[in-house]
């Protein structure tokens, strides 16, 4: 069983058109 | 918003050839504990802040900036399963490229925890000013 805690990143690489 | 800090100790940093994935967090930990411990080095005390923005880390001693990440750049956190007490993340470094497995130890695996729900946290509250920027 994979009780161990991790989240992945929604924003990982989206670019900031800043 | 304004980001929360927590006194953790810098174990280590290892590269990685994915952002992400259980197996590949838990092997990256294991590097990063087992060459942590063969260097007899004491963890390096560091103060690590988060919010929307990214991970700012401090070293405690010297109040010297070491890590400046940004949010965009951190693929993925995690808790490992077999050192409960570490959090580690996956980033994505700015000049080369590369992408990094940066290693903490918490004082207990419920700072451990509260360090991943806040990184967590921390993602979806920049993934929500995203797409309202977008």
């Amino acid at each position: 069983n994979s009780n161990t805690i991790h989240f992945h990143n929604p924003v990982y690489q989206k670019t900031t058109e800043d | 918003l304004e980001g929360m800090t927590f006194n953790l100790s810098h174990i280590g940093m290892t590269l990685v050839d994915q952002p992400k994935g259980e197996e590949l967090s838990a092997a990256a930990v294991k590097r990063i504990v087992a060459t942590a411990k063969a260097s007899r080095k004491k963890p390096q005390k560091v103060a690590f802040k988060v919010s929307p923005q990214g991970i700012v880390t401090l070293d405690r001693s010297t109040n010297k900036l070491l890590e400046n990440v940004s949010i965009y750049r951190i693929s993925y956190c995690t808790v490992d399963k077999l050192h409960d007490k570490v959090f580690a993340y996956i980033a994505q470094n700015t000049f080369n490229g590369t992408l990094e497995c940066h290693a903490y130890l918490c004082s207990k695996r419920k700072v451990a925890q509260a360090v991943a729900l806040t990184v967590a946290q921390a993602f979806t509250v920049a993934f929500e000013l995203w797409q309202v920027a977008k």
